[in-house]
C-alpha cells in the first residue's frame, strides 16, 4: 500500500 | 527588493525541467539566505525541495523575505525563450509582487520577461533533520538506467542495502530481476559507489517517481540515495556550489 508523504511529515 | 543572477542560466532550467513533472505550482521562497522551494506532488506521495544558497549566484540581492507562487508550466513558457547559454535574473521591486522579471543575457542579445504570479496557500512539510541509517552514493546515470529498466519490468522496485552494495530489484507478472550495484573506490569520482550502512533495509517504492526525477541527473554526475526503515527515501542531487534538490519518497508499504 503507498503511503502518503504528509503522514511522515508534519506540516510546519 | 529582490534580485538573483543565475550565472549559469542553463542550470535554472535543468532544476525546473528536473521538478516540471512532480509539481505544478510552487511557492518560491527568498530571503538573505538564497532561494527556496517544497512541494508535494499531485498525489500527495513525494517531496520536492530545492535550496539554492545565496553564494552561488554571480549577483544576489533580497532585503526583505519574499513568496512568489507561480506555476512550473508558466515558468517553463518563459525560460524556453532563454538560452542554455544565458545569464538569468529573477527580479522583483515590490515587498508583495505581483510579477517576476527575467532577464536573459547572452553575448549578443537581452531579453526581458514578467511571469505573472498567483498566491498559492499550500501547507509547508516540516522535514526533520534524518539520521538515515543507510546512505548510498552512485552515477547518477547508473541509478537511472537501473529505475528506468527495472522500471519496465514492474512498476514497484525494491531496494535492499548492506555492507556490500545496494540491491535493486523487481518481481512482477512477467518475471522478476535484481541489479545488485557493488561499492568501488575507483579514483573517478563521477564513478565512485560508497555504501555506508549501519542499518541494512529493504523498501520498496514507485519507480515512476524516480523516473519523472531522474531529469535531475543532468544537474550531477552523483546522486545520493538516504534510507531508513519504513522511512520516505530521498534522492538527492547536489548543485555544485549553489545548493541541492531534493526529493523525498514515501515507500510502498505491505499490508
Amino acid at each position: 500500500m503507498q503511503k502518503k508523504i504528509a503522514s511522515f511529515f508534519k506540516s510546519s | 527588493m529582490f534580485e538573483a543572477k543565475f550565472e549559469d542560466g542553463g542550470l535554472f532550467k535543468k532544476i525546473v525541467e528536473a521538478i516540471k513533472e512532480l509539481v505544478k505550482n510552487v511557492n518560491l521562497e527568498a530571503n538573505g539566505t538564497g532561494i527556496s522551494l517544497q512541494a508535494m506532488d499531485t498525489s500527495h506521495v513525494a517531496l520536492v525541495a530545492l535550496q539554492l544558497n545565496e553564494k552561488g549566484f554571480k549577483k544576489y540581492r533580497c532585503e526583505k523575505s519574499l513568496t512568489m507562487g507561480l506555476s512550473i508550466e508558466n515558468l517553463q513558457k518563459i525560460l524556453k525563450c532563454s538560452g542554455n547559454d544565458d545569464q538569468i535574473t529573477l527580479r522583483t521591486q515590490d515587498e508583495e509582487p505581483t510579477t517576476l522579471s527575467f532577464t536573459f543575457e547572452s553575448k549578443n542579445r537581452i531579453s526581458e520577461f514578467q511571469l505573472n504570479l498567483m498566491s498559492l496557500d499550500q501547507e509547508q512539510l516540516g522535514v526533520p533533520d534524518t539520521e538515515y541509517s543507510s546512505v548510498v552514493r552512485m552515477p547518477s546515470n547508473e541509478f537511472t538506467k537501473i529505475c528506468r529498466e527495472l522500471g519496465n519490468i514492474n512498476e514497484a522496485i525494491g531496494i535492499e542495502t548492506s555492507k556490500e552494495g545496494i540491491k535493486f530489484y523487481v518481481k512482477g507478472d512477467i518475471g522478476e530481476g535484481q541489479v545488485s550495484v557493488k561499492i568501488n573506490d575507483t579514483e573517478k569520482p563521477e564513478e565512485r559507489v560508497e555504501c555506508e550502512v549501519d542499518e541494512p533495509v529493504n523498501l520498496s517504492f514507485a519507480v515512476r517517481y524516480f523516473n519523472l526525477f531522474n531529469k535531475a541527473s543532468a544537474l550531477s554526475s552523483q546522486v545520493i540515495l538516504s534510507m531508513s526503515q519504513d522511512q520516505p527515501l530521498v534522492i538527492e542531487y547536489i548543485i555544485e556550489e549553489m545548493g541541492s534538490l531534493k526529493l523525498y519518497l514515501a515507500p510502498k508499504i505491505n499490508d
